[in-house]
């Protein structure tokens, strides 16, 4: 449940930074 | 066929010195190009020469996709971090991103400083680098502390871009939550001691600091590996 996680967990487990996709164009 | 540079330096730079830093050129039938010097760009990071060259590739498509003038402009990191030019412009993360990778804060990523952001997000990186570049990513406005309402517009911010669906009781919960965690010393704000402390003890909040495509460079750019036997025979 995303309510009973801590806030970067949430950012970190739903790839905020999207830096993968760099490696895809 | 297109021009293809000729590379001169093949060495890792954990097997020579950083004063035998050779420079590189690059001469093809079509035109002289520079290129960067990879082994002092290579030195002090994760990757070997090798796999330096093989970024140029990915970083000379990315700085070449708007403005053609081999720097990443902000529009360029966008369209490369949400493969979509006609996504929004303004992200929260990505915005962030793009300033601690513009190391100058010239508002262009060169490739020395492409190389040495990207090396943080390297596997083998140690924890404690990846911490380090993860307090400056979230200290919104470089205040030297992540304060709760940045935390909060982080948590909002990802909300907005993803299709989570919580409600603000639930986003202020996990916020509290948050903190009650890291902020050791309750004074409403997280320092950068109170991170490092938090992040030993919940490593798994650096995962989007690590990218696995960073291990494996040379085999996701085949492209580099023709330019290399090329180069090779001459």
């Amino acid at each position: 449940q995303p309510a009973s996680m801590n806030a970067f967990e949430l950012i970190s487990l739903n790839r905020g930074l999207n830096l993968d996709n760099l490696f895809e164009t | 066929m297109g021009c293809l540079p000729t590379k001169h330096v093949r060495d890792s730079p954990r097997s020579l010195g950083v004063h035998e830093a050779v420079a590189v050129s690059a001469e093809s039938s079509c035109e002289k190009v520079d290129l960067p010097d990879f082994l002092n760009i290579a030195t002090g990071t994760p990757f070997t020469v090798s796999e330096v060259e093989a970024l140029y590739d990915l970083f000379r498509k990315i700085s070449n996709s708007v403005i053609k003038d081999g720097l990443i402009h902000k529009e360029e990191f966008h369209v490369a971090l949400f493969r979509s030019k006609s996504k929004k412009k303004q992200n929260l993360f990505g915005d962030r991103v793009f300033d601690l990778f513009d190391q100058k804060g010239n508002g262009v990523i060169e490739f020395g400083e492409f190389i040495r952001s990207l090396s943080v997000f390297h596997p083998d990186t140690p924890e404690e680098q990846k911490a380090a570049f993860a307090f400056r990513l979230y200290d919104l406005r470089q205040t030297g502390f992540i304060e709760r309402h940045e935390l909060k517009e982080m948590v909002l911010a990802l909300l907005d871009e993803s299709n989570l669906d919580i409600t603000s009781d639930a986003v202020e919960m996990i916020v509290d939550t948050t903190f009650d965690q890291a902020d050791v010393n309750r004074d409403g704000r997280i320092d950068q001691e109170e991170w490092n402390v938090f992040t030993k003890d919940n490593p798994y909040v650096l995962r989007n600091m690590s990218l696995p495509y960073l291990k494996d460079i040379t085999m996701i750019f085949p492209s580099f590996v023709i330019h290399s036997e090329v180069s090779e025979a001459d």
